[in-house]
């Protein structure tokens, strides 16, 4: 089963 | 000093009804070119980016940068109190506790007035860095919108695949399988109904089903979407105002 990914892996907070 | 003023209040109801199943408290930031805002989900999957430029409203006024924390559940019950046809002007002083929303019926010289109380909401901010995506797709929103809604009641991940001439939905689930394959085409008597696909690489990709169905109720603002796809990111799924976007970035599922 493929896993979700979050956003924090891609993004960074400002 | 804010007022803004939609021509129609249900652009503004479109608007919101586009994004606020998927989060909640969201402040807006209003400055003298329109009004922005941006909102993670709670299980910080899927990102919302709005942008309402000044020229989506009959009349826009902004005098100094305002913060508009709002609860979209209450800001929705206010919404629905106007008539779609009605004009609706958002006011606000430079520091305010409540957002004035003003309906006007002006045939039938009737007015609604109705104060939303703001919140002091603490959100991240994400930043999200300009990308090269792989492909880019644009597709009746129509479309796009029943192949989720279809293939979305056989599992809960949807798969897209896109190779040079060809863009293919699958599901695989517990009851059964399906796909949806797509050419481009161009349509030239409804150019909304062309599908136009630009693709520098092939993309195989998986999304949450929960949260492409949370996008697709996007659809009621534009007939078209704009899907930008890249193996490295998250997706961008895109509606287009008259002036200014509602954006959806959504991360995508990988294969452990």
């Amino acid at each position: 089963t493929p896993i979700q990914n979050d956003l924090n892996e891609f993004y960074t907070i400002i | 000093m804010l007022e803004a003023k939609f021509e129609q209040a249900s652009l503004f109801k479109r608007i919101i009804d586009g994004f606020k199943d998927c989060v909640q408290l969201v402040n807006f930031q209003c400055k003298e070119d329109g009004i922005i805002a941006q909102a993670v989900d709670d299980s910080r999957v899927l990102l919302v980016s709005l942008e309402i430029g000044k020229d989506a409203f009959q009349e826009f006024r902004c005098d100094h940068p305002i913060t508009l924390g709002m609860d979209l559940n209450s800001l929705s019950k206010i919404l629905r109190c106007g008539n779609n046809t009605d004009s609706l002007t958002l006011i606000a002083d430079d520091t305010p506790d409540s957002l004035l929303l003003l309906f006007e019926d002006t045939k039938r010289e009737r007015i609604s007035e109705y104060s939303l109380k703001l919140m002091d909401i603490d959100a991240d901010f994400l930043k999200i860095e300009e990308l090269q995506y792989d492909t880019t797709i644009m597709m009746p929103s129509a479309d796009f919108s029943k192949t989720v809604r279809d293939l979305s009641q056989l599992s809960d991940s949807l798969n897209i695949l896109v190779t040079k001439e060809t863009i293919k939905f699958v599901t695989d689930g517990d009851i059964g399988s399906g796909s949806v394959i797509m050419k481009p085409f161009i349509d030239m008597e409804n150019p909304d109904e062309s599908i136009k696909l630009e693709m520098e690489q092939p993309v195989d990709l998986t999304f949450g089903s929960k949260y492409l169905l949370d996008i697709v109720k996007g659809s009621a603002l534009s007939n078209k979407i704009g899907i930008r796809l890249s193996s490295e990111a998250p997706a961008l799924f895109q509606f287009d105002l008259t002036s200014g976007f509602l954006q959806f970035f959504l991360a995508p599922k990988f294969s452990d």
